[in-house]
């Protein structure tokens, strides 16, 4: 929140869109902007009624450069848009940079996703530093038919008006804490010497030379990927790592995604009722990558590009003391790292047998 | 603006003026803090440059590397992040 608390005295505020975009139709601005004032009115006891004239406590506007209130725009790209805390006058208003591609869709940048964040200031929030949150000041694009108001951005406008009647999406996503002790992670890799950590809609960035690891959206790196992954690895050969993700998996070069993916799994010579791939783990010696599922895994020839003969095998027959399911793995210096749950096993690919059993979150140095 | 000496990170006057222009406009009221920082290390820019760096989990280092290059880059709100409109 701003210095001093800065809120509403009331709770029934109202907004005017002085003018549009010639980017969107009316319409869709009118939808857009609704639809980010309702984001707020969930999870508190606001209401937001539209004026079509006179002054409303939330004034709306498109503008470029030097617009009239003495914070000038800064051309295309930059700064997109900004809103005042709340108060008289100029006090929650919010204008948009209108040298931007305002649109309801991926492309340029989202009028809801925009909104919804200047409002957050218009009803008193400052910039949260949850890189998850809503009101973290880098723009990243969301989903709006999908958009969930992060547990981050909840807390902190309660904290101002309290909870609302009829939140209809109670369960607000959190970003993952990295010490967590009970954290359990969806996927890992290496990439070109970084480890890249999956959890949620995040992974953390863990470079060798830096103190500490870096938490970033997946869709800030990846727009084209989904919120989630279930398996991951590197194939350094071909300076590749590949992304699955239910049915479908993505080869990956660096930020690109190579034309032509997303394949399915099938195509890999996976069986058609295979579903998901938990886990994935590429051991460079023997150029075969190991692929778990459930209680079984296969083994893959990079070369021949096929499953090797007489899999799926069981896990526990050989890997014996990992647990019947794999969430997670990857492989170094003659290791592989097994995770399940809360716990990590590193497993030698010599003598075949569990040496350490780690908690999962030491990968990030907890 | 201290920048790294590494040879290879080629920080462009272009890039200079986009740092300089971020931390003036989003890192206000710092140059208050800035004032003792000033008489202890004599530039406030560096001091906003540090203030940015902590914000963002960055590497605070007072330099302006190519990490924190990179995420100035990035398109934003432009509320400040740290002191406010007045």
């Amino acid at each position: 929140v701003f210095p001093r608390n800065l809120k509403w005295s009331h709770y029934n505020l109202t907004y005017r869109i002085e003018n549009y975009t010639p980017d969107m139709t009316h319409a869709e601005v009118d939808r857009a902007i609704k639809k980010a004032f309702r984001v707020w009115s969930e999870v508190t006891p606001l209401n937001f009624t539209r004026l079509r004239s006179g002054t409303a406590d939330i004034m709306i506007s498109f503008g470029t450069r030097e617009h009239g209130d003495f914070y000038p725009f800064d051309g295309p790209e930059g700064l997109l848009a900004h809103a005042f805390p709340p108060g008289k006058r100029i006090g929650g208003d919010t204008h948009f940079d209108d040298d931007e591609t305002f649109t309801s869709g991926s492309n340029g940048y989202n009028l809801f996703i925009v909104a919804a964040h200047e409002f957050g200031h218009a009803l008193g929030l400052d910039h949260s530093r949850d890189p998850g949150s809503l009101m973290y000041p880098v723009y990243s694009y969301l989903e709006p038919s999908k958009f969930l108001l992060p547990d981050d951005d909840v807390q902190g406008i309660q904290s101002l008006y309290g909870p609302g009647y009829r939140d209809p999406n109670p369960k607000h996503p959190r970003t993952p804490e990295k010490c967590d002790p009970e954290l359990s992670i969806d996927a890992v890799t290496e990439l070109r010497g970084e480890k890249l950590i999956f959890k949620d809609r995040f992974f953390w960035r863990q470079h060798p030379q830096m103190t500490d690891v870096e938490l970033v959206l997946i869709k800030n790196f990846w727009p084209e990927l989904p919120n989630k992954i279930d398996a991951a690895y590197e194939y350094p050969e071909k300076d590749l790592i590949f992304i699955f993700r239910g049915r479908k998996f993505w080869a990956l070069n660096g930020y690109t995604i190579l034309p032509d993916y997303p394949k399915r799994i099938q195509e890999l010579g996976f069986p058609k009722s295979l579903k998901t791939i938990d886990a994935a783990v590429s051991n460079r010696v023997t150029g075969k990558t190991l692929f778990f599922t459930g209680d079984k895994y296969w083994s893959f020839d990079e070369e021949k590009q096929m499953v090797d003969k007489g899999y799926p095998r069981l896990i526990m027959d050989d890997f014996p003391g990992i647990g019947e399911k794999v969430d997670a793995a990857y492989q170094r210096n003659g290791y592989i790292y097994f995770f399940n749950g809360s716990l990590q096993f590193e497993y030698s690919a010599w003598s075949n047998k569990i040496m350490r059993v780690l908690r999962a979150n030491s990968i990030l140095w907890c | 603006l201290p920048v790294p000496h590494e040879e290879d990170l080629h920080v462009t006057d272009k890039d200079l003026r986009l740092a300089e222009s971020y931390l003036r406009t989003l890192y206000v009221g710092s140059d208050q803090h800035a004032g003792i920082m000033t008489k202890r290390r004599g530039n406030p820019l560096a001091a906003k440059l540090r203030e940015m760096q902590a914000f963002f989990d960055l590497e605070v280092t007072g330099k302006l590397d190519e990490e924190t290059l990179e995420l100035m880059k990035q398109p934003r709100c432009g509320v400040p992040d740290v002191g406010e409109y007045n």
